[in-house]
């Protein structure tokens, strides 16, 4: 049950994305697949963060965390109408 | 909406409202259950093409093609991966995967923020009027985000960030989640870069009141909206066998009672279960309560569904009581039965009767829509209250706006109590929470981006805010129903916005992206942290950073009590405020209250500042000198700024913990 996949919102550094890539899509698909073969992106987001979200066990989130260019890995919050 | 572009003022003002030219290049994005784009109050006759900037789209599919967006709705969009990752495929034969409400609830806050005016529109014949957005020639663009099982943070931030790159001007969010860091709030990270970009994003305060400490969207970069009454009900009048008759609220619409006096019973008579008071689903004895009137108690499942529980019992009629969680407030539904909404005290009383007489009895007798209540605006029961819990020196909610009893478009996919066996459908519906205030604001946001276009989403809702009032023409401080006693900033912010006076509020304190950047420095926030709100590497200064310096339009002071045995002398904290002229020249003089003299000394340095051109900014800094108070003790004041034609208002909140 612990490593249930769960989704996470990814922060990345773009300032910090590898000479080698020219597209930053390519280095989130990069990243996310350098711990994980089977996960896929759920958005890409350019404008209010950038990153993306995806769906991720406990230790595949940490350990996305370690790699370079990582601000953050947070799982996702459900919001409610008010 | 109906009434409440009257209660604002903006009904009679029209002249001195934007032009529709600049107004109707303002668009709203609104994140919520989508839209009903066959609601009358998306017709946009009238409307010139839509803005040229504009790079939104109105996606298609099954149940949402190119036709339901107009130059009125001018973008739709929906974002469910996030919700169908956790939960699963969307179930299409019970919501559509499309930009389509299903649910009414962004329908309504899309239509309150900028519908078309609608004449005649009503629910069941309740609230008649003409019903209009707040900004009726601006823009609408939604989002769909949330679904039947909520609202996924990472669609949520999808939403805004299509919604920044389509090239909204305000954003509109009815909606929250528990409180955390900002770098952590999806909500507050996709409206810190809203904000970078001019777009001032206006977001619910919570309905989690009257509790302390039960604020949502807190960040300061958006503007927070708690919800008052307008001056507007909707009488019903509860008659006992004793005699004794009772003022109650309904939006009830049917075959009414029988003249006589009914059978009338407590639910937790009638009930087998602990909580048989609650009317929750299967707990009523229909034996016991086939033919009455039953009593039921406020709280745990959904109101109108006590109203469908005790009418699949075969109760006749239903009154609602509200416990001490709700005190006083009446909010009214469209119940499926005859039935109606009484306060804590009446519910007592009525419950005292029952239990006393044998065979009880009573009758509801529905009375419309009454206008010019007073005192109104009354700070909502349900609104969410500060202190800020994430940063207590930023005093939120910033302001209070109508959010009870407020009519707007709705779903024609659900009936207007929501549940599953409401097949009624309205073209307007009559609801309540700081969702409904919300759009009001949005709305108001957008009045003054078209008159102002240069001004900051800071500067807007600095105008709302310095202009807001806090008491009635009587002088009396604004109440809070809650306690039936005055209302504090920590419950209405600023006070209850007043739009035709923010039009022109001659100063104004602003805030730029980097000011909040200061912010972030004096939170202590780590350079990844900052990197993920701002979207850039930002070290922060050796220079000393302070929180209270952000140039927010109001004051929080918060206090640590000293311990017994420590120095008890009194200490001496300082804000400084940056005002701009927005207005004529001039000399603008300042005046202090406060609740709590005795224990707090205000003083403001100069007490004078002279303004000889526009966007001229002189400084004032404002010295709390205060002793030692026990912990849970506030004390509140005002500090306003004036030259004779405008006051420059803001609450100043002062609390020891």
């Amino acid at each position: 049950t612990s490593q249930k996949k769960k989704t996470y919102i990814v922060h990345m550094a773009k300032s910090e994305m590898p000479t080698s890539y020219t597209e930053h899509s390519n280095w989130y698909d990069s990243c996310l697949k350098s711990v994980s073969n089977s996960a896929e992106m759920l958005y890409t987001y350019n404008n209010v963060i950038h990153g993306f979200s995806t769906r991720l066990t406990p230790d595949e989130a940490e350990s996305l965390q370690t790699q370079p260019g990582i601000l953050s890995v947070l799982p996702e919050v459900k919001y409610e109408l008010h | 909406t109906t009434r409440t572009p009257e209660f604002l003022g903006i009904d009679k003002n029209e002249g001195l409202f934007p032009e529709s030219d600049s107004l109707s290049d303002v668009v709203i994005g609104v994140l919520d259950t989508g839209a009903w784009p066959e609601s009358k109050s998306f017709d946009d006759l009238g409307l010139g093409p839509v803005p040229s900037s504009w790079k939104g789209e109105c996606e298609i599919s099954k149940d949402f093609n190119s036709s339901s967006c107009n130059k009125k709705l001018i973008g739709a969009r929906f974002f469910s991966k996030g919700y169908e990752a956790t939960l699963g495929p969307i179930d299409e034969s019970k919501e559509s995967k499309s930009p389509r409400d299903d649910d009414g609830h962004g329908t309504h806050t899309s239509t309150t923020a900028a519908g078309s005016a609608v004449d005649g529109a009503s629910l069941f014949g309740y609230a008649l009027g003409t019903a209009r957005g707040m900004a009726t020639r601006a823009r609408v663009a939604v989002y769909k985000v949330c679904w039947l099982g909520g609202c996924f943070s990472a669609d949520i931030l999808a939403g805004m960030d299509k919604a920044v790159d389509d090239g909204v001007n305000v954003l509109s969010l009815s909606l929250g989640g528990g409180v955390s860091d900002y770098y952590r709030d999806s909500v507050a990270i996709g409206a810190f870069t809203a904000m970078e970009r001019g777009i001032l994003v206006s977001c619910s305060a919570g309905n989690a009141g009257p509790g302390s400490d039960s604020l949502s969207n807190v960040a300061p970069w958006i503007t927070t909206v708690g919800a008052g009454t307008l001056d507007r009900d909707f009488p019903a009048y509860v008659s006992l066998g004793n005699g004794k008759n009772f003022s109650s609220v309904s939006l009830y619409s049917g075959k009414p009672l029988p003249d006589s006096l009914q059978s009338f019973v407590y639910a937790g008579n009638a009930s087998t279960a602990s909580n048989g008071n609650l009317c929750m689903m299967g707990t009523l004895s229909p034996e016991k309560v086939a033919g009455k009137i039953v009593l039921c108690d406020r709280g745990i499942n959904a109101r109108v569904q006590k109203g469908a529980v005790v009418k699949d019992a075969g109760g006749a009629g239903m009154i609602l009581a509200n416990t001490a969680a709700n005190g006083e407030e009446l909010v009214a539904d469209a119940h499926l039965l005859p039935a109606t909404g009484v306060g804590q005290k009446t519910g007592d009383l009525i419950k005292s009767y029952i239990f006393s007489d044998p065979n009880p009895t009573a009758t509801i007798i529905f009375a419309g829509t009454k206008v010019g209540i007073q005192p109104s605006p009354v700070v909502a029961a349900f609104s969410s209250r500060g202190p800020n819990s994430i940063t207590p020196e930023i005093l939120k909610p910033d302001l209070i706006a109508p959010g009870v009893n407020i009519l707007a478009g709705w779903s024609g996919a659900v009936g207007p109590t929501g549940l599953a066996v409401d097949t009624r459908r309205v073209g307007f519906n009559i609801i309540s929470g700081t969702s409904m205030s919300c759009p009001h604001v949005s709305g108001l946001a957008a009045l003054l981006k078209a008159a102002h276009p240069d001004w900051s989403p800071a500067a807007i809702r600095s105008a709302l805010m310095t202009t807001a009032y806090n008491t009635y023409k009587s002088g009396q401080n604004i109440l809070d129903i809650a306690t039936g006693k005055p209302s504090t900033p920590f419950d209405h912010g600023a006070g209850h916005v007043d739009p035709v006076s923010a039009l022109d509020p001659g100063l104004i304190y602003d805030i730029t992206a980097d000011d909040y950047l200061d912010f972030l420095c004096a939170l202590k926030y780590t350079p990844a942290q900052i990197s993920s709100l701002a979207k850039r590497n930002f070290t922060c200064d050796t220079k000393k950073y302070s929180v209270t310096d952000l140039n927010y339009p109001s004051f929080a002071v918060p206090l640590v009590t000293e311990q017994s045995g420590g120095d008890s002398g009194s200490s001496v904290v300082r804000y400084t405020r940056t005002l701009t002229n927005v207005g004529t020249p001039g000399t603008y003089k300042v005046s202090l209250s406060s609740s709590a003299s005795e224990s707090v000394k205000i003083s403001v340095e100069p007490d004078s500042l002279s303004f000889s051109k526009v966007n001229e900014k002189l400084s004032y800094t404002v010295t709390f000198t205060t002793s030692s108070m026990p912990s849970g003790t506030n004390a509140f004041g005002r500090l306003e700024w004036s030259d004779g034609k405008h006051v420059v208002g803001s609450p100043i909140a002062i609390s020891w913990s």
